[in-house]
């Protein structure tokens, strides 16, 4: 019998002091979650999937709603998901209209025989397995629009992660 | 991006982590994230990660299986952590954060970005935090 717990995070960048409360009440709901499941004698894969599915709801996060967007305007989730005790994992990547991306890589985990699904093929196994798709735009917050907005204009490199600029022109990072 | 990692009352260790990716990513573009090894890792032999930060030099050093093979080969979670962000900029000047929890719930965290948002909850004990680098 081991003792349980859980140990989450809700991104490392250059966030700025008016993000803090956000973040705080995001991880706490997420922990929430989380530790309901592990406290009663839920499995560690369900703990995970119900903490990040809530910090994917939550639009403070990048993942999920509120996600950054793409070039284009648009959102495009990755995520994965992977038992300790199996080693199955499941992940998918580059999907547009997955509301929960966690949940779609816990039934490639267990639904399939395979790790990795990424786009279009992803959503088929999705839809193939119940899930109902979302709009791309179900998923844009105004926020992130004109943060988008706001770096293609500036044509500054990338400060996510360090709070300077990482690179030359913007496209220099991808 | 968001992550978990856990270990339930039949120690179990499970791993998760969600992205939206980065700002004006070109569309396909895919960082470390959803590749297993890189941006997220568990084994109940070693431990569970789960990574964070600017994704394509964390994908070049497998960087969330090296620090599981830290705690493998005796380092404590905590130590793998600051290892594994030490060696992300050391190797090739990336930036990002790192959870790693041990199969006995033993815990790690570490990053190099500004800040990073976390949580902690297990019997008795319940922290949130927003560390500053």
């Amino acid at each position: 019998m081991r003792k349980p717990t859980l140990l989450i995070h809700g991104g490392a960048w250059a966030m700025p002091d008016a993000d803090i409360a956000a973040h705080e009440n995001g991880i706490s709901n997420a922990l929430d979650a989380g530790w309901a499941v592990l406290e009663r004698g839920g499995s560690a894969v369900d703990a995970v999937q119900a903490a990040i599915t809530v910090m994917e709801d939550d639009e403070a996060f990048d993942a999920g709603r509120g996600s950054y967007l793409t070039r284009d305007g648009r959102v495009q989730l990755d995520a994965l998901m992977m038992d300790g005790k199996s080693l199955n994992a499941g992940g998918v990547g580059c999907v547009e209209r997955i509301k929960n991306p966690i949940q779609l890589a816990r039934l490639v985990l267990d639904e399939s025989p395979h790790v990795y699904f990424v786009g279009t093929g992803a959503e088929r196994f999705a839809m193939q397995h119940g899930m109902r798709p979302c709009d791309n735009m179900d998923l844009v917050i105004p926020r992130e629009q004109k943060r988008l907005y706001d770096a293609q204009a500036a044509g500054l490199g990338d400060t996510t992660f360090t709070g300077a600029p990482m690179a030359g022109p913007l496209d220099s990072h991808d | 991006t968001v992550g978990a990692t856990a270990l339930d009352a039949d120690g179990n260790l499970a791993s998760g982590t969600s992205t939206g990716g980065t700002l004006d990513k070109l569309p396909g573009r895919v960082g470390d994230s959803s590749l297993i090894g890189c941006g997220c890792y568990a084994d109940n032999e070693s431990a569970a990660t789960s990574l964070t930060g600017w994704g394509e030099p964390i994908m070049k050093l497998v960087l969330g299986k090296w620090a599981v093979d830290r705690v493998a080969a005796g380092a404590t979670p905590q130590q793998a952590a600051e290892a594994a962000i030490a060696h992300l900029h050391k190797r090739l000047g990336g930036h990002g954060g790192i959870i790693v929890m041990g199969p006995d719930g033993s815990l790690g965290l570490a990053h190099n970005t500004p800040r990073m948002a976390w949580g902690i909850a297990s019997e008795g004990r319940r922290e949130i935090g927003i560390t500053r680098n």
